[in-house]
């Protein structure tokens, strides 16, 4: 079971628009998935058309390890070998509950092992803030996808971006690999041709190969509630979710 | 003195550009304007050409109570009437420094108090987060600016937001008035139009008439370092900032 992070503490640059699409087209491609939200704003529930208010059980209750009792679902079905552990705003008193504990880093890392015969890929959204959500799912996570809207603030807090996350993993000894995906891409906008560049520039080794085009369907997606590979499959936005997930998985990129 | 805090948890929606920009606008029209960065991304610095490398005293140092040494600057002088007080990332530190106190949340309150014979409007950005940050921004302003882009996570995380927000400041007295600002918005999006027109029916009381269209000028401005008064002074960007300003500082919407 491979476990990847989307994070970037720059708010606004992607990370649940390329959760769900990455989870959904990882599913589509045969691959189990599952996609865990650790954001308390709980944007891939809204984002996947579950209804906040029968959310009973959560990821709150699995970082605080209470069981789920039998009649109350934790795990929400979405497609075809794609499955959803949703959020809600309770998760924002997990900082104070958690306070203290020496453990509570890990208390994913550890969850998650009781699921590595039932999926092939884990997919975590995280919140816009370096705390104790983003601190689990760095520990829990092989690889690190951080996506980058490509503005100008996004582009200046991506070296601080990368030192924080090896911050954070410096003293567990799992290697955690890194990368950097460009998205709401943008060919006519002279600004975003410029930053891609000097994105490749900076960062030739991180950067994938595939990238995520700015694309209003995507956006269309999410206020119908499903991902892009329903709502417009042949779109060009489910086809750079397509050669990002190929190049997530087998390493190469795809022409 | 008034005190104007620019505040979402939702990541991305214009809270610094609505910031830089507004401060910008509110001096070319005669206010002496101070602008507080509260967020550890410290992109008020970034999109104000003021090197971040240079920044030896910063809000930090206000909230611990530290006093700049002589030779410190604290307030950078940004164009006439316009100064801010910058951020840098050790303020992501705060909320372990700021542990346990009993008056953590009212630090920039008491410390903006020595300010108010210098400046008529004090204008805080504030981090995606709900914390010690976002709490010190709400408990010294006398009013919030909300931003939405018009976009579908961001009209839906609303009303918990001004939940939120009326939450953090039930046990004070002092009035705070909230109003919801339509950011990057784009007619010809027919998504746009509906999340505009559904924001308008929600929270009609709430609302600014004015509203800020989708600029790639805002864009390019702050990857200029300088504001969009500058940049591009008769662009509809700064018009539409112009609006905001008079609407705020007057109660009246303009035609
Ligand atoms: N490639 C894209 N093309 C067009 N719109 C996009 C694209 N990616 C994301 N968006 C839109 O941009 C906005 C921000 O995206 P999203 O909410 O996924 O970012 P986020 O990083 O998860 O935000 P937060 O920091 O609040 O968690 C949303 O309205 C989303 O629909
Ligand atoms: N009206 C607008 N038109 C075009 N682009 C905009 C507009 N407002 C903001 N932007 C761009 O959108 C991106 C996000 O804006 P900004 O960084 O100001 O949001 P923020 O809410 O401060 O983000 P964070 O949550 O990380 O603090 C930036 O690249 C900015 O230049
Ligand atoms: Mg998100
Ligand atoms: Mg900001």
């Amino acid at each position: 079971m491979r476990t990847i992070a989307i994070a970037n503490q720059k708010g606004g640059c992607g990370k649940t628009t390329v959760a769900i699409n990455l989870a959904a087209t990882l599913a589509r491609e045969g691959h189990r998935t599952l996609l865990v939200d650790l954001d308390p704003q709980g944007h891939c529930a809204l984002g996947l058309s579950v209804p906040e208010g029968e959310i009973q059980s959560s990821i709150l209750d699995v970082l605080l390890r209470r069981p789920a009792a039998a009649s109350e679902r934790l795990i929400w079905q979405i497609a075809g070998h794609f499955d959803l552990i949703p959020s809600t705003t309770d998760l924002s008193q997990i900082e104070s509950l958690l306070i203290g504990m020496p453990d509570r880093h890990q208390r994913l890392l550890q969850a998650l092992d009781a699921y590595s015969d039932q999926y092939d890929v884990v997919v975590l959204d995280t919140p816009p803030h370096i705390g104790v959500l983003t601190a689990n799912a760095l520990y829990a996570a092989d690889e690190v996808v951080v996506p980058v809207d490509t503005g100008f603030y996004a582009l200046h807090g991506l070296s601080k971006q990368i030192e924080t996350v090896e911050r954070i993993r410096r003293d567990t000894v799992r290697p955690l690999r890194l990368r950097i995906l460009a998205n709401m891409y943008d060919v006519r906008t002279k600004l975003a041709r410029e930053i891609m560049s000097e994105l490749r520039r900076r960062h030739a080794d991180a950067m994938f190969t595939a990238f995520i085009n700015f694309n209003t369907k995507l956006r269309e997606a999410s206020s119908l509630g499903v991902p892009i590979t329903e709502h417009d499959p042949g779109s060009s936005g489910c086809r750079d979710f397509q050669k990002l997930a190929r190049e997530l998985m087998t390493g190469a990129p795809t022409a």
